[in-house]
């Protein structure tokens, strides 16, 4: 099964 | 800011406030930017309006705006279709003014909406150099994404040099689209164009590619980014003055 990823997992905090 | 057609700037508003509630606005001399991601981290909105998109513009100095983008729907949707719109923030206010004006200058509106105190959080989305890059109508995309809800909560977008193809699966049994590649284009606005470097298959909740389709009314054609391991880019084009970009995290395998 597959689980959401997030954002935060491929794109830096700026 | 002044739009000639103020339908354009309800268009941008209402592709955004399901997605984001509210956001904060970036006011400078080139125009209106904003990014703004949603509660769960899972996908991020990036709104770029260019002054000279405007009929007019004026930014003495920049602001950021914090906005509730659900009451400036509400306010918006009093506007009449062709309407002219004028926004406008004085200095050290704490509201925005939102102008409305009939075609045939015989109906004035006025709504000041209070700004908020936002805290926002930016995340920096470097150019990439995707895979594959699909054109096609923003209408076919939207159906696409209401038909596959049907099936299941995940859609899974597999991309050939023959065409791309969306699928799902679910208790009720499974379901795909496939779209082939226009080889006559006739009319640009309808053609389905996909440019690939390599193959892709990539995972994404139908439920935020539906949220996305609400800007659909914003340009004819969207185009969807791709690469493996990497969030979707799902781009409208505001006709000459910017875009709404949406970017999606992928599913993955547990």
């Amino acid at each position: 099964s597959s689980i959401q990823s997030t954002l935060v997992v491929y794109y830096e905090k700026i | 800011a002044r739009l000639l057609h103020g339908s354009i700037f309800a268009k941008v508003i209402e592709g955004l406030r399901e997605l984001v509630n509210e956001a904060t606005w970036e006011c400078s001399g080139n125009g209106i930017t904003l990014q703004a991601m949603d509660s769960s981290h899972v996908a991020l909105v990036s709104l770029v309006m260019r002054s000279e998109g405007f009929e007019s513009y004026r930014c003495d100095r920049n602001m950021s705006l914090g906005i509730s983008l659900v009451s400036m729907s509400k306010v918006l949707k009093t506007m009449g279709k062709d309407d002219s719109l004028t926004i406008r923030v004085n200095d050290d206010s704490d509201s925005i003014i939102i102008a409305m004006e009939s075609q045939n200058q015989d109906k004035f509106a006025d709504y000041e909406l209070r700004l908020m105190d936002l805290d926002s959080e930016h995340l920096g989305i470097p150019d990439t150099d995707y895979s594959c890059a699909i054109k096609m109508p923003s209408s076919e995309f939207s159906r696409i994404c209401r038909d596959m809800s049907i099936m299941g909560d995940s859609v899974l977008i597999c991309t050939t040099k023959e065409g791309v193809k969306f699928s799902a699966k679910g208790d009720l049994g499974q379901g795909s689209i496939r779209l082939v590649q226009t080889t006559n284009i006739e009319k640009e606005e309808e053609a389905v164009i996909i440019e690939m470097k390599e193959a892709v298959a990539l995972t994404f909740a139908v439920r935020y590619l539906s949220m996305f389709c609400k800007a659909a009314p914003l340009s004819p054609q969207v185009g969807l980014s791709l690469s493996e391991d990497t969030p979707l880019m799902c781009e409208f084009k505001i006709a000459e003055m910017g875009h709404v970009r949406f970017y999606l995290a992928p599913k993955i395998e547990d």
